[in-house]
């Protein structure tokens, strides 16, 4: 589904170099469950980034379903993200003027979808934040910002949802509930990439792959939960 | 040193209210390290608020060594904010076109202090982050940006630290060494206030209160570590 090759990413400040990315290897089959982990600092929002077209690296190759996605252009890359990708942001980037519905519409819009508002609405009852749907972000609490923006990633049905940090500001029992519709989804076909740093989550996946100064330092299999 | 009476908050929301807190009364000693846990959206954010006089209640008492807050105009309460507490932010709030360093030394330059370059290099190598002092916000990992947030709040060697989710975003090892940080700060009888919903850093506190819906359910003292 998703192969990465000898991926970098580097940033040039001033006269030193971060590698945020230093030669990244992996591929991704369909209906997988991987947690990302790894100290702060480690790569892991970058390389998530990357595998969620939001970002080109700096050198190496990104192939989506076999096709190189070095050569689309910034539109074909929205549209493919949009179609087949659910991204929950670390920091949860919701539109700050809009209410907790409007920001869940908004990928429903992008893709012209129908009966937007009834499933935006739905999205937020499956995070059980059906009572706060009129709520602005700074309305909200953290933990409860952090659900629309799994609403939001979650409403268009996508086959792939890439989560970095999905549960930092929740308790056990919210935490477990969204794990538990992460696991849904799989149940249904999709592929699902985590960043956690909660050993708690990463036993929700049926991989779990380390990195350390932008490097994959181990990749193994085990049994989920 | 802070006792709440009876406070509340309280948002209208077109027709409906979201009570916010719903009565709080606590005191809290010097000297003590406390934890406030919770449900998603049970009211810590609020909580913590009131008690660092960021927001006023809706209704109920705030005194500050004996003395009623809520009489002080709000320039009187940034001077007492910036002479006694140092506050880490659930979202962090770090200006965003500013260097870490920079965001670091602001408290300093509010404060008139001496030295502020020097010391907020300092600050920002007690949370390990000395490398990327230059580095904006959004060319830091959330996590960093939460330690440059810790960096902030300690840089004035205040009374009282007050951190909301300090370690919501960082690995067990980081997290350990900004409780150890706290821990020392605490042995030298300043007063630590904590939200966390991790149970292995409410093992730190000396207290633990226990909200849901506003209200406290639980306020027990246990033996930290
Ligand atoms: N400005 C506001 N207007 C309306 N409701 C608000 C406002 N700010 C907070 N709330 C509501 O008040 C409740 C308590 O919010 P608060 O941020 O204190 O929760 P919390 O315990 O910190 O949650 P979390 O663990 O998710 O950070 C939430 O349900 C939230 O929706
Ligand atoms: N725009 C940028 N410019 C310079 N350095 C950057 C930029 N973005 C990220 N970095 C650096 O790259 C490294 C990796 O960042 P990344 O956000 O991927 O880490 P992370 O593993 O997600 O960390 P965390 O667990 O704290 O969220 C960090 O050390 C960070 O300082
Ligand atoms: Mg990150
Ligand atoms: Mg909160």
């Amino acid at each position: 589904l998703i192969k990465l090759v000898n991926v970098h990413k580097t940033y040039r400040m001033g006269d030193s170099i971060v590698r945020a990315l230093d030669g990244v290897t992996m591929d991704i089959e369909r209906g997988e469950i991987i947690a990302i982990m790894g100290p702060s600092g480690s790569g892991k929002s970058t390389l998530m980034n990357v595998l969620g077209a939001l970002d080109r690296p700096t050198k190496g190759q990104y192939y989506m379903d076999g096709e190189d996605v070095s050569g689309l252009t910034d539109n074909e890359l929205a549209r493919i993200r949009n179609e087949h990708i659910g991204f929950v942001f670390q920091s949860f980037n919701l539109l700050k003027r809009t209410s907790a519905i409007e920001n869940v519409e908004l990928p429903l819009v992008y893709a012209g979808a129908r009966n937007r508002r009834e499933r935006a609405l739905e999205a937020l009852e499956q995070v059980k934040l059906g009572d706060r749907s009129t709520h602005k972000p700074n309305e909200l609490s953290g933990g409860e910002q952090q659900r629309v923006a799994v609403a939001r990633a979650i409403v268009t049905d996508p086959d792939i949802i890439m989560a970095d940090e999905p549960t930092g500001n929740l308790d056990s029992k919210v935490s477990n509930e969204i794990m538990e519709l992460f696991w849904e989804f799989n149940q249904d076909g999709k592929t699902i990439i985590l960043v956690t740093h909660e050993d708690t989550i990463a036993a929700f996946a049926g991989r779990i792959v380390q990195l350390l100064d932008g490097k994959i330092i181990s990749d193994t299999r085990q049994t989920p939960k």
